[in-house]
């Protein structure tokens, strides 16, 4: 009977019924048992004690509410929510990152550009964190679009509504205003709606954790087909400076790097009909 | 009596609850979801497998088989025969949001092994 079958360990079960007649001693002892046992299980050397600025990404929470059978047992199962099911079926650990947002060269008002043309903004995600024991399987970028205000839309062509949003791997250390880079992913949308849009950036990623190959993080360049000065880089919400509506919350906002990987320890992430 | 037999009832191997709500324990400040853990967990006496009721039949054989049990060896015992999964989904110690799945974390039936 393994540690994880129950997770009363073996002392605290005598102490149980007394727990029900909670003897304080008794039941702190057998609770600090019972976190150092889920501590263990979920591989941490001592209990988090989180920053107060942690934010917890609506899309894991999403994630976990699907996988748990809670949302289906609340009906409250968001249709237009894509449970990455092939991602998932690989992995029993899905991860969130954020950039590191000071290692953003600092931005002007407006988006850069260099001769009208988009140049790629640089994401940096910070992965040392992730156990040597945990094999990725795949990573996804996700990017939030913002609806472009419908009066001006509504004024225009059917191609003056689209973009270009191409992420790539940056291969080497960026030199001023230069990044050597390789496409990872690519999509041409309209800018008439707001949701999320999810890049596979799996190759990248598993090169930087699987290979140990040096991580000079993303890119990501967004082009409005036209050239329309007033759309460009409005469409996409990839830096906290450009065009912040109020209100907004950056942090629910931001891109997300998500992971998906597996330490061996139980199975996959697939979506459970609640007991 | 009913009494008595209910008495007897409790004392065999079976399922207890124990729920641990987390922000009782102050835990949810890392424990984003779920609320709290059905902790169960498997107790109680493994008596050896004869139910009363045989006594009354055949007599000599039953009384045969309950005198021949050999005392010396242990006697069996209470534990998880079926687990299920659990996912929770936490912060770890870099602020960083984890959903981890663990199978074989709830304990839905307990027997005498």
């Amino acid at each position: 009977e393994s540690n994880h079958a129950s997770l009363i360990p073996e002392e605290g079960k005598k102490k149980a019924p007394a727990l029900q007649s909670r003897t304080a001693g008794q039941s702190h002892e057998l609770l600090r048992d019972f976190e150092a046992t889920l501590l263990h299980m979920f591989g941490l050397r001592r209990r988090p004690r989180p920053s107060r600025s942690a934010t917890v990404p609506r899309y894991l929470l999403d994630l976990y509410r699907l996988q748990s059978g809670e949302a289906e047992e609340a009906g409250t199962h968001d249709t237009g929510f894509e449970y990455p099911e092939r991602s998932a079926s690989r992995a029993n650990t899905v991860r969130g990152f954020h950039h590191e947002e000071h290692m953003e060269p600092v931005h002007p008002g407006e988006p850069q550009t260099k001769n009208g043309e988009a140049i790629p903004l640089r994401f940096l995600f910070n992965l040392s964190n992730i156990p040597e024991d945990e094999l990725l399987s795949s990573a996804e970028l996700r990017l939030f679009r913002q609806q472009i205000d419908e009066a001006i839309t509504e004024s225009e062509g059917d191609k003056d509504q689209l973009h270009r949003i191409n992420v790539y791997e940056v291969l080497k250390p960026p030199r001023a205003g230069q990044l050597i880079t390789r496409l990872l992913d690519t999509r041409l949308v309209r800018h008439n709606t707001s949701r999320w849009e999810s890049f596979d950036v799996s190759p990248a990623v598993l090169r930087w954790t699987r290979e140990r190959l040096p991580n000079y993080g993303l890119a990501v360049e967004v082009q409005h087909l036209n050239q329309t000065p007033h759309h460009q880089g409005r469409h996409l919400r990839i830096s906290r400076s450009l065009h912040q509506e109020p209100g907004e919350d950056w942090e629910q906002l931001r891109p997300l790097l998500v992971t998906f990987g597996h330490d061996g320890k139980g199975n996959p992430l697939t979506r459970r009909a609640k007991r | 009596s009913p009494k008595q037999r209910g008495r007897k009832r409790n004392r065999n191997c079976r399922r207890h609850a124990l729920y641990v709500d987390f922000s009782d324990v102050g835990w949810n400040d890392w424990i984003v979801a779920p609320p709290g853990y059905q902790v169960y967990y498997c107790h109680g006496e493994c008596l050896f497998p004869l139910a009363d009721h045989l006594n009354s039949t055949n007599h000599a054989i039953v009384q045969t088989l309950v005198n021949s049990v050999n005392t010396n060896i242990p006697k069996a015992c209470c534990v998880p025969t079926e687990l299920s999964a659990t996912s929770m989904l936490y912060l770890d110690e870099h602020d960083k949001v984890v959903l981890k799945n663990y199978q074989e974390m709830v304990v839905e039936g307990c027997g005498c092994r």
